[in-house]
């Protein structure tokens, strides 16, 4: 899983 | 969200916030590379266009808002304020050498091939280079003011946490991102000089110097 979206991260 | 991540959040607040205090304070941008800025506020104004599309959590929102507000001051004063202060003449690295690379690199190496995907893509990429201009023009001038080496270590320090977070997120949760992972780690290895001579030298009381 390349976790596209959402981004969590800032 | 784990105690790394916030505490990286808070050490990139804290370093935006320094920088700030500092030119506003001084009523002076002398020492900082606005060329640096100028490359940061490019960095939150790509990476955060989800701002438009994704709703993650009041936190989420508020910090991003905060760094673009913040970034834009920090261009501002140096740019139009507080421009008679600005040392152009010694921040002289060709940001065309980083943007270009960065921005051909975003489109071969990316998650999706999408329009934000690639923002976000570029964002992250250049904000692992965007302080070089800053690095290189102390290297220039030998120096840096004392306070502008306490904004330097927070906003490595930030990065530094984030990798630490990735490890607990990859054991934890199963959340591995290969292109924020080693950029996060070029980001932190260009610090590692800088972090040496801060604990070597400006935690002892010393200004921050290097040999003519």
């Amino acid at each position: 899983d390349l976790n596209i979206n959402p981004k969590d991260e800032l | 969200m784990n105690i790394f991540r916030l505490t990286g959040d808070l050490s990139h607040l804290a370093a935006i916030i320094i920088l700030l205090l500092k030119i506003w304070k001084t009523r002076s941008c002398a020492g900082i590379s606005g060329k640096s800025q100028l490359l940061f506020a490019l960095v939150f104004t790509t990476r955060y266009l989800d701002l438009f599309t994704s709703f993650i959590s009041l936190y989420n929102t508020s910090m991003k808002l905060i760094y673009v507000a913040c970034s834009y001051a920090t261009v501002y004063l140096i740019y139009m304020k507080f421009k008679a202060t600005y040392d152009g003449n010694h921040d002289t690295f060709r940001v065309e050498f980083l943007v270009v690379p960065v921005g051909g690199l975003s489109f071969l190496v990316n998650h999706d091939f999408s329009p934000l995907e690639i923002l976000w893509t570029f964002s992250i990429y250049l904000e692992s280079v965007a302080i070089l201009p800053q690095l290189f023009m102390i290297s220039k001038t030998g120096e840096a003011e004392t306070i502008t080496t306490h904004y330097l270590f927070f906003l490595g320090l930030y990065r530094a946490l984030y990798l630490i977070n990735w490890i607990w997120r990859y054991y934890f949760e199963g959340f591995f991102d290969l292109i924020a992972v080693v950029a996060g780690v070029v980001q932190t290895i260009l610090y590692c000089d800088f972090f040496y001579l801060y604990v070597t030298k400006v935690l002892k009381g010393k200004k921050l110097s290097l040999p003519a």
